[in-house]
């Protein structure tokens, strides 16, 4: 990585950003998301924070030019030059520009917006380009998928180079900035390996751990298939952080980081949502588990030793939560990994162990190995 | 000029002005050139940013404007330099 001479950065840990020209090749809401999306690539891995304004001058100022737009850095019309950003400093520091006359696009065609906004956002936070082709700093485009984008390590260490480490906060204890472990052949009955989720799925019960989901009936230990979480739910791709199914609305929700999706069965239904639309605070960055409660019609979402519950009737998180997840649930030890409800337990799966729920008796009425779940 | 060329055609004589203007875009030198300084066209300086160029994109330092340059000048890209001034 190379950052620019002088090392120039910002010394305050929250900027303000403000689109004040859209581009017409996308929507204007898919532009926020694609900007959100690049701008959080960044603030996971240092202590900034993104503040989106809409009136006024913004610490980055962000914009679809054509041609010369009054910096000294004129564009050059389709393909070549596609963007540009300086580096932190009042004024034109910080601010974007990206060229109009691209076709911008969320996916693999024309040029993704996620990826080369995250790029020149390295430039607005103070990296320059970096000789490692494999660093989203290059100077080169290359299309890097937005779902589950993770710093590659070159960038991780520029970045941290100007402004330290951002502290791990409560949620799943993984290493965000790591890419995925990619186990070359897994041990499929690895007690060790706990699940990420576990949901049902219509009539069967669906178990997801890294790159593969294993689908079995209810009722059978039998037939149980794994196959990759690529095959039926491509925007997924791996480590599904949490899952739960609302039968009555034919709804199922999957949860990764800060995102999350919706869907009817296997079928995707539109793009991914932000998880603070349940009201989670700020300072939560993932889910853990969930666990879609029937009787109650109640969703309990658990975030490191705390569990919140959001009530899908008023679609509203209840009050007074989050609750200490040991104090309420007796029994149940160590990070919840995943959790689903069956004729009126509710199992909880943490880490080699599964844990039978009474919530009548509010106590664990037994516990097996995790990975018998799946037959093994 | 000639010896920039890994082959001579029309095509080089485009891939030279395409380089020219690459690399004074993105390889700019910190004062390189004096007001009313006289500077021969091309020259060295354009063999020494070809150079800069192959060496940032780790490829074969040649000097030349030969098909892997070629290949990367072409490419889409970020509109900031690669040498900061």
């Amino acid at each position: 990585y190379r950052l620019f001479p002088g090392e120039p950065k910002w010394k305050k840990n929250t900027l303000t950003y403000r689109i004040s020209k859209y581009t017409s090749s996308m929507s204007s809401a898919e532009v926020d998301k694609a900007v959100e999306m690049a701008l959080q690539a960044w603030s996971s891995a240092i202590p900034l924070n993104f503040v989106k304004v809409n009136l006024g001058e913004a610490d980055i100022m962000i914009s679809f030019e054509t041609g010369d737009h009054g910096d000294s850095y004129p564009f050059d019309g389709p393909r070549g030059t596609l963007a540009h950003a300086f580096a932190p400093g009042e004024g034109l520091g910080g601010d974007t520009h990206f060229d109009n006359a691209e076709k911008w696009t969320m996916g693999m065609n024309g040029f993704n917006l996620f990826t080369v906004a995250a790029h020149e956002f390295g430039h607005a936070l103070g990296l320059a380009h970096s000789t490692d082709p494999s660093a989203l700093m290059y100077p080169t485009y290359k299309y890097q998928h937005p779902y589950g984008f993770h710093l590659p390590k070159d960038d991780v260490k520029g970045i941290q180079a100007l402004y330290g480490p951002r502290k791990t906060l409560p949620g799943k204890p993984t290493m965000p900035h790591l890419p995925p472990k990619k186990p070359s052949n897994p041990d499929l009955c690895d007690s060790n390996s706990p699940f990420d989720a576990v949901t049902m799925l219509g009539k069967e019960l669906l178990f997801f751990r890294d790159r593969i989901f294993w689908r079995r009936q209810v009722h059978l230990t039998t037939g149980i298939r794994p196959s990759t979480i690529t095959s039926s739910f491509p925007q997924l791709m791996s480590n599904v952080d949490a899952a739960y199914e609302v039968a009555e609305r034919g709804a199922a929700y999957f949860f990764k980081g800060p995102h999350y999706w919706v869907t009817r069965g296997f079928q995707m239904q539109g793009p991914p949502r932000t998880i603070y639309d349940f009201g989670f605070p700020r300072y939560v960055q993932r889910i853990d588990a969930a666990v879609y409660l029937k009787e109650a019609q109640k969703t309990l979402f658990f975030v490191g030793n705390e569990y919140y519950s959001y009530d899908e009737r008023k679609r509203k998180m209840e009050k007074d939560y989050p609750k200490n997840i040991e104090e309420e649930f007796s029994g149940v030890n160590g990070q919840i990994d995943a959790a689903v409800e069956l004729n009126g337990y509710i199992y909880f799966f943490s880490g080699p162990k599964a844990y039978k729920y009474d919530t009548e008796k509010e106590d664990v009425v037994s516990v097996v190995k995790s990975s018998s779940w799946i037959g093994c | 000029a000639p010896s920039l060329f890994a082959a001579t055609s029309r095509t080089s004589r485009n891939n030279y002005h395409l380089a020219q203007a690459y690399l004074e875009k993105f390889y700019p030198k910190k004062g390189e050139h004096q007001v009313g300084e006289m500077v021969a066209r091309g020259g060295n300086s354009m063999i020494r940013k070809i150079k800069e160029l192959q060496a940032f994109f780790g490829l074969q330092v040649t000097g030349k404007l030969d098909q892997q340059t070629m290949n990367v000048i072409k490419k889409p890209r970020c509109g900031v330099p690669d040498v900061a001034n």
